[in-house]
């Protein structure tokens, strides 16, 4: 070795001039390209314009009929099963993903009849104690990132940060702008069995009593301005209306003939808190949508826990809210993966995601299930109407459709919930 | 899939989790 690394002559060569040529080529080119990844268009609102940026793997991802993929995979999961080959099918699925089949309730595989059953599978009563801490995990999972929102910005993987807009939708009343979302405003009636106790200022949210501190704090709740000016009733809100769509703008005034009875239930509203000594949601809790920010002393927080395909697909309330409204933004349906969260800029406000918003304790509370190639449909227990991952091409991003709760609880405004309790899933397809 | 949860918090509020750990539901996020 010494000897041939010592007696081998050293020959010159000129390199030809197009290597070197191509090598500044290479080196501009990268330049202009992490440029452009830091590059933020903004739209003539000020709204920052999301787009696909990231390596050409994305591109080549972003090129994919990824909803129709998704559909046909959820349509081949919808399959109906023979029964002698569910145990062993569903016995290969758990071991290749990792599944606990201990835990799963009913035990019997033979009776999930297709895989999308099996994937939707519920868990035995008390297979998941819950901390008493003030914000429980939604979900089974692992926790890609968490942090505190700074500027409005969410950061997604260490460097990569996204607009808190984006992900969670700007209210705007000009219906004029081209880039208005379409929020259709749909009514339901009354789900929950919310019912005010007695005077001891309890709720009673699905057999559990909870006080009104407990589900509203005991202060008043503000809302950060930009993100989510809160539902602010008005008589062109009416939230006794029942399914009748609303569309932002070009209001269809659906309460007018509904003024009686919205006035009628909310004197009721109010001499029945007033009677029990309650807060109606009306007086304290209506909050300005003007621009207030976070409350004094409170900052906003987030966290992102990623589902893997193995892992227990239905989501549960983190923490005692009440959720007002959401909005449901039809987008892409990349992956989600750790791997795609690390590449894909804005990832998570370029997917399918339906946004939950609402407020607890301590002011603003925000819950945003975002779906994936393999996982394009979101269901929400309490909105029989919302439908995700449904055919057609996906509006621009940052487009949303709303709904507003406040009839399942005229005195909370909002769909009640209590820590740990089952809110809805993920399916595949 | 994802869930993100975005939420007010006392400043106070600290988180209980550390980046890639596990979760299930009803395990402790974060306290104030």
């Amino acid at each position: 070795l010494i000897s041939a690394w010592t007696q081998t002559p050293t020959k010159w060569y000129p390199l030809p001039l197009a290597v070197g040529a191509l090598l500044l080529v290479m080196i501009q080119y990268r330049k202009k390209v992490a440029r452009a990844e830091k590059e933020v268009h903004v739209d003539h609102e000020g709204q920052e314009i999301i787009k696909l940026k990231g390596p050409w793997q994305v591109h080549v991802l972003g090129a994919l009929p990824l909803r129709n993929m998704s559909r046909v995979w959820g349509y081949m999961n919808s399959v109906e099963l023979p029964i002698w080959i569910r145990p062993y099918g569903f016995r290969l699925y758990a071991y290749v993903f990792g599944c606990n089949l201990e835990e799963i309730e009913p035990s019997d595989l033979t009776q999930y009849a297709s895989l999308g059953d099996f994937f939707y599978r519920k868990l035995k009563a008390g297979a998941r104690p819950v901390d008493n801490a003030v914000i429980v995990s939604p979900a089974d999972g692992t926790v890609l990132h968490f942090g505190t929102v700074e500027n409005l910005r969410v950061e997604q993987v260490k460097g990569i940060t996204y607009s808190l807009d984006a992900l969670l939708g700007v209210e705007r009343f000009d219906p004029g702008s081209p880039t208005s979302p379409t929020s259709t405003v749909v009514e339901f009636p009354p789900a929950g069995d919310m019912s005010v106790v007695n005077d001891r200022e309890f709720a009673n949210v699905n057999g559990i009593e909870y006080s009104l501190d407990q589900l509203l704090g005991a202060s008043t709740p503000s809302t950060p301005g930009s993100m989510t000016p809160t539902l602010e009733r008005s008589n062109s809100d009416s939230d006794i209306a029942s399914d009748i769509p609303k569309k932002h703008g070009a209001q269809i005034d659906a309460s007018v003939e509904q003024e009686g009875s919205l006035q009628e239930t909310l004197a009721h509203d109010a001499s029945v808190a007033q009677e029990m000594g309650v807060r109606p949601a009306l007086g304290e809790h209506k909050r300005s949508t003007s621009g207030t920010s976070v409350k004094e002393g409170n900052a906003l927080y987030f966290t992102v826990i990623y589902l893997a395909p193995g892992d227990y697909h239905r989501f549960h309330s983190p923490t005692a809210w009440v959720v007002e409204k959401r909005r449901h933004f039809v987008g892409e349906l990349f992956s989600v993966s750790p791997y795609m969260a690390k590449r894909l800029q804005n990832l998570f406000v370029l997917n399918e995601r339906v946004a939950l918003l609402g407020r607890w304790r301590y002011g603003f509370f925000g819950m945003v299930p975002v779906g994936a190639t393999n996982v394009g449909s979101i269901k929400v227990n309490f909105d029989a109407a919302l439908r995700t991952n449904v055919r057609g091409r996906p509006p621009p991003p940052g487009t949303y459709t709303e709904a507003v709760y406040s009839a399942a609880s005229p005195l909370l405004n909002g769909q009640p919930l209590t820590p740990a309790q089952e809110m809805g899933g993920f399916c595949l397809g | 899939s994802t869930i993100v949860l975005v939420f007010e918090a006392p400043k106070s509020f600290e988180f209980a989790v550390k980046a890639g750990q596990k979760v299930k539901v009803g395990n402790r996020l974060g306290d104030v």
